[in-house]
């Protein structure tokens, strides 16, 4: 488990994969229904 | 006996699996280098807007923002949290260290 | 036996970064498609329309696209020199890359999802460097391996 509890998601363009774009879109959704 | 079979067998089978994963970063190497090639050909690596437009014909009825950025800028978004009026607010940073970013607010009336 | 039984636990994580590096491989295959696709199709738009597309009708790769509903109030901050943007939505959004745009609009031939005609196929092939091309039309171990369907 990471030290500190992780605030926020991130991209790079040209740098990270499609699915961290997912995990972000993931995270919203999950925001909204929290 | 059984147990050194199983033994070489084993071994074999990882030294195929390194080989294998060899093949595959190179592999890789090549397609991310054909891939810059191609997006260094700066003439033509641009995408045709009407296009984008077209997401939204295909019944997306939003609010779509085109964000053009150079290569290696940082989007962050933080997890989701309550403002002080009651509602959510959802975030996005945009941070370049190369170049200007440009945002198109595509189809807004 | 006990070193067996460390060699079953490498063989299982070298088998799990085999399929990683898989996936991978197989969506970096459908972004250079789809890259070549578009330069390809520009250059004929070019070449019918005599001439570059007007400024403000295209957008340079790279590029994502964030979508929200149309009720969403979007409070934007921008540092003069545009290197910072701090976007507010009061709404949920989504985001999405160029490779999933094109993939959208059809740029890798619908390769990702198995609907790809034998036309199409050809074209595909001719656009992934030759020791690749394996993966597209070669022998289905090498398909299945990129579980390109």
């Amino acid at each position: 488990a990471c030290l500190t509890p992780r605030t926020a998601l991130l991209y790079k363009f040209n740098g990270s994969p499609s699915k961290s774009l997912k995990d972000i879109n993931n995270m919203i959704k999950q925001g909204e229904q929290r | 006996k059984e147990v050194v079979d199983r033994l070489r067998y084993l071994e074999a089978e990882i030294e195929d699996l390194e080989l294998k994963e060899k093949e595959l970063d190179q592999q890789k190497l090549w397609l991310q280098q054909s891939i810059k090639n191609v997006m260094d050909d700066s003439t033509n690596h641009q995408y045709p807007f009407k296009h984008i437009k077209g997401l939204c014909n295909h019944g997306v009825r939003d609010t779509l923002l085109a964000i053009q950025a150079p290569c290696g800028t940082q989007l962050e978004v933080p997890i989701p949290e309550m403002g002080q009026n009651g509602q959510k607010k959802y975030q996005i940073n945009l941070k370049s260290s190369s170049g200007p970013i440009h945002v198109l607010l595509i189809n807004k009336e | 036996a006990q070193e067996c039984q460390n060699l079953e636990i490498e063989k299982q994580r070298r088998i799990e970064r085999i399929k990683q590096k898989r996936a991978q491989l197989q969506e970096l295959l459908l972004q250079q498609i789809a890259f070549k696709n578009l330069v390809q199709r520009n250059q004929q738009n070019e070449q019918q329309n005599q001439g570059p597309p007007a400024l403000n009708s295209t957008i340079q790769l790279p590029f994502l696209i964030v979508n929200t509903s149309k009720k969403t109030v979007i409070d934007c901050s921008i540092s003069s020199d545009k290197f910072e943007y701090l976007f507010n939505f009061d709404n949920t959004f989504e985001i999405h890359d160029d490779s999933e745009v094109l993939k959208r609009m059809g740029m890798s031939f619908g390769l990702e999802a198995g609907k790809c005609s034998a036309e199409d196929l050809r074209t595909a092939k001719s656009l992934v460097p030759k020791a690749l091309e394996g993966y597209i039309t070669g022998n289905r171990g090498q398909k299945e391996s990129l579980n390109l369907p």
